[in-house]
């Protein structure tokens, strides 16, 4: 463990926590993608089935849980507790278009032909592309709160600090997992325009809008 | 290898 792991893995969280009391406390998930909520649910579940069959630590059991615990709450608040806020008609994205090709990708390149660690791995694929139906809706609506540029900006933070994380563990450790490592840099790459956008906008005060 | 990946990382 690192400090930019450590860091990582708790930017991830707070993006967690954020969007969950966001919807709490305005008893409304408008402008959230119920789709992108999916498959971050789906990206748990399909990765921290080691849950049951590996211990690695205290702190690595505590978190899948919070992770799994919390994706789910929230999946469950937009599609039944506030579903009449869901906007669902700006939620069009195809995630069949994500989740066939990635299932096809993690039964060719993964470290082992292993049902578990097939899982795994579409777990790492999927979670690369899971927020691309968030960026889409806010791409059709043009525009963003700026509650959700935090949960956003977390989330991205999250996989940046991961990177520097594998650099790390690569020097100091010799760890090294390319999987991880691509899928985490793709991932990366696709925040880059949003950061752009939440640095010259709203860290300015300025509502997060795309030029018409 | 047969034995099951360890992945520590989240």
């Amino acid at each position: 463990m690192n400090i930019f792991r450590l860091t990582g893995d708790l930017s991830h969280l707070a993006a967690i926590i954020i969007l969950l009391l966001k919807i709490w406390k305005s008893r409304s998930c408008a402008g959230i993608s119920g789709k992108s909520q999916i498959l971050f649910a789906m990206v748990f579940t399909t990765r921290y089935l080691d849950l049951l069959t590996a211990y690695i630590s205290l702190y690595n059991t505590s978190m899948k849980i919070i992770y799994i615990g919390c994706s789910y709450a929230t999946v469950y608040l937009i599609y039944a507790k506030f579903k009449a806020t869901y906007d669902g008609n700006h939620d069009t994205f195809r995630v069949e278009f994500l989740v066939v090709p990635v299932g096809g990708l993690s039964f060719l390149v993964n470290h082992d032909f292993s049902p578990l660690e097939i899982l795994w791995t579409f777990s790492i694929y999927l979670e690369a592309v899971a927020i691309l139906p968030q960026l889409f809706m806010i791409s059709k609506t043009g525009e963003a709160e700026t509650i959700t540029t935090h949960y956003l900006f977390f989330l991205g933070l999250y996989r940046a600090l991961y990177l520097i994380n594998w650099v790390w563990r690569f020097y100091f450790e010799g760890f090294f997992d390319m999987i991880a490592i691509v899928a985490g840099v793709v991932q990366t790459i696709l925040y880059c325009d949003f950061f752009y956008l939440y640095v010259t906008k709203v860290l300015k005060g300025k509502k997060l809008s795309l030029p018409a | 290898g047969t034995e099951p990946l360890n992945h520590d990382e989240l």
